[in-house]
């Protein structure tokens, strides 16, 4: 359901190319659970930007449920991006909104009715925790308090897949389990598509299939 | 050198008040190397806040190098804050600035002359491993080569007192290592005192001492 194929992103500063991703080819399938490992500056984040058709190629193939992306109309890209719930790497939360409006955010663009969206909202923070912390603005949340948010504002539109950036980079070991037993369970009783970059390598034993990106390629794949 | 007595930090979000530190007492000696863990929430970063003379505390005192910094004047706190390096835990970088301009900052605020500053900055930034990314700003850099720029900045003026929020949460195990052993040298040599909040339990081994935060109070002291 994810593809890519020889897949490269070479980023221009001034007039110095720098080549994030060199090549690589990646198939992910169905309600799979898929973790990506690597040293930082490794190319983990642009390729989780290529999956979420968030930002496009230099050169090869990204392919969504079998479709290229590049051959899509901006409203068509929109349309699947709705299937997609992305947890950025610095979460990318809007600062004036507080925690609730957050996570409504994606149920708004997608028009489900105002009482609905509140509801669902409120349901999710307190899944990951965060009851007491609904009116809290970004900058009046502590740093794995956004990155709850960030990880219940992904949910929100009950996405096919799942993209997650370092999911508990700012979080304790307790809490972390807490948010990863409930992705698992999303994963495994809605066969959610699911992949995760991290450093963690405990979180690797969540994921069937592990992969090690070395400057922009795949160097290793170790599956269980 | 660096005290709090009964801090009590107490947020107002509207008329609703969050306690984030209820009653901390704490005494970090000269060159002492102090490690905080703590759930996400239970008031780590609001406590570097305060150590680093960066907000103000609602009752109780902070003394830094024996003096009560809330008797301090504004300029004469701007003094004492060119002794502290600080590694905010979303780092805080200017984004109009690359990543040796970023070091150089709290350089140019001392009036160091131009070429000494820009030299300083190039070894740190080669001492993060950042050498091929001395121009990139921080929205052309990895999530963890923002963060060693962030590091290389705290380390610029020479501090004396290094205060670092969750300095490896973005980066990988060998990257980390190279990076904490940096930080070992600097205080095991030049005898910089350190605080440390982590999440990330095998990093405690660095530090002599660890303090356990919970609700905004510390309930647990594990010395070595
Ligand atoms: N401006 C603010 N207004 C209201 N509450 C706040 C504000 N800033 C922080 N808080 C609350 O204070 C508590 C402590 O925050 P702090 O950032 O110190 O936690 P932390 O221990 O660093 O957590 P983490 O590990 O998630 O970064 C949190 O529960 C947070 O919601
Ligand atoms: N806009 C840009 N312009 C130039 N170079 C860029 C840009 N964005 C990223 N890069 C470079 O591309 C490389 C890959 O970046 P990427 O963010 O994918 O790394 P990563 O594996 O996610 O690293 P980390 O674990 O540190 O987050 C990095 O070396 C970075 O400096
Ligand atoms: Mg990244
Ligand atoms: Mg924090």
């Amino acid at each position: 359901v994810l593809e890519t194929e020889s897949l490269q992103k070479r980023y221009l500063l001034g007039n110095v190319p720098v080549d994030a991703l060199c090549g690589v080819d990646l198939a992910v399938s169905k309600g799979e659970f898929l973790t990506v490992l690597g040293p930082s500056g490794s190319g983990k984040s642009t390729l989780l930007n290529m999956l979420a058709a968030l930002d496009t190629p230099t050169s090869g193939t990204v392919r969504i449920a079998g479709t290229d992306v590049s051959t899509l109309s901006d409203s068509q890209r929109s349309l699947l991006r709705r299937k997609i719930g992305i947890v950025f790497q610095f979460f990318n939360l809007i600062g004036r909104l507080d925690a609730r409006e957050n996570v409504e955010l994606p149920l708004s663009i997608s028009n489900t009715p105002r009482l609905e969206r509140k509801k669902k909202a409120e349901e999710l923070l307190e899944l990951v925790g965060l009851n007491d912390r609904m009116h809290h603005r970004p900058n009046e949340l502590s740093g794995g308090e956004r990155q709850r948010v960030a990880l219940a504002r992904a949910l929100a539109p009950n996405p096919q897949y799942l993209l997650m950036d370092e999911p508990t980079g700012n979080i304790d070991s307790k809490t972390a389990k807490e948010l990863m037993d409930l992705v698992e369970t999303l994963n495994k009783e809605r066969e959610v598509t699911i992949v995760m970059v991290t450093h963690d390598r405990s979180l690797a034993k969540y994921a069937r299939r592990t992969l090690h990106l070395l400057d922009g390629k795949i160097v290793k794949e170790v599956s269980k």
